[in-house]
């Protein structure tokens, strides 16, 4: 994946989805 | 095993799609194919009758996408009895829109010098999967914050147990594109998109946990009536 800044954001994302 | 490998679109078998009984002699089979960027319908065309066909033309009624031949029907011999060819009709997707139901269906009219016979046909939805279907992972994020709950449709796939880099391939090749992928709490999760050929952005969502041979996947799209078809072509391209 390009290190666009966002790695953190999807892992956020992610995250939120699984454990909501 | 095609893992790893690129492997192509998903193409349907085709399918009877006009009896001969139901059009004096003349059975049409047929699938809808995206191939190279390119939508095609292809067509088995079988002379049943006991006279020779001639004079071959085909027309769409208007349909949710678009969907038009983008060229005449090319059948440049007459077609005896008992022949059968293969014919290519090229589409566009700039025809008169009229949303149908099923939304994929399409109403379909040909003619031959002995009369002009009507079917309607179903289309898998991924042949509208443009190649640039990848959205920017920012503008992804924003775009699933943005799209309300309520347009979020969810979809069980059962009996897959492909692991998520064949998954990423075998969607890829449909113009389905993964841009994050995240392991959390022993759950892999695909983000993913694709584009519509008529502008329409869907995400995806898709689950998949190690011990388990279901995915979920979660859809959000600003037009949700069309995520029950794209769940349709992912069990497809997934199972095929």
């Amino acid at each position: 994946e390009i290190d666009d800044g966002l790695d953190e954001a999807f892992s956020r994302l992610a995250e939120s989805r699984s454990n909501p | 095993s095609n893992v790893g490998m690129p492997c192509g679109s998903y193409v349907e078998p085709k399918t009877v799609w006009l009896p001969a009984v139901k059009a004096k002699g003349l059975e049409i089979s047929g699938t809808v194919a995206r191939r190279m960027g390119t939508i095609q319908m292809e067509l088995t065309l079988s002379n049943k009758a006991m006279q020779v066909m001639t004079d071959f033309a085909i027309q769409f009624n208007r349909n949710s996408f678009g969907l038009a031949p983008a060229a005449a029907l090319q059948v440049h011999t007459p077609l005896s009895p008992n022949q059968t060819i293969d014919v290519v009709l090229p589409l566009s997707t700039v025809g008169p829109v009229m949303k149908m139901e099923p939304l994929n269906n399409l109403q379909v009219a040909v003619k031959n010098n002995i009369d002009v016979f009507y079917f309607s046909c179903i289309y898998p939805i991924s042949i509208l999967f443009v190649e640039e279907g990848r959205m920017e992972r920012q503008v992804f994020l924003a775009t699933w914050k943005d799209i309300p709950n309520e347009n979020e449709a969810q979809f069980h796939i059962k009996d897959c147990r492909l692991n998520s880099d064949a998954v990423s391939n075998k969607l890829q090749n449909n113009n389905i594109f993964s841009i994050a992928k995240r392991n959390v709490d022993g759950q892999e999760m695909l983000y993913q998109s694709m584009r519509l050929t008529n502008g329409i952005w869907v995400l995806a969502e898709l689950r998949m946990q190690a011990s388990s041979s279901s995915y979920m996947l979660s859809l959000k799209c600003r037009a949700p009536e069309v995520s029950q078809f794209v769940f349709q072509s992912y069990e497809a391209i997934l199972k095929n």
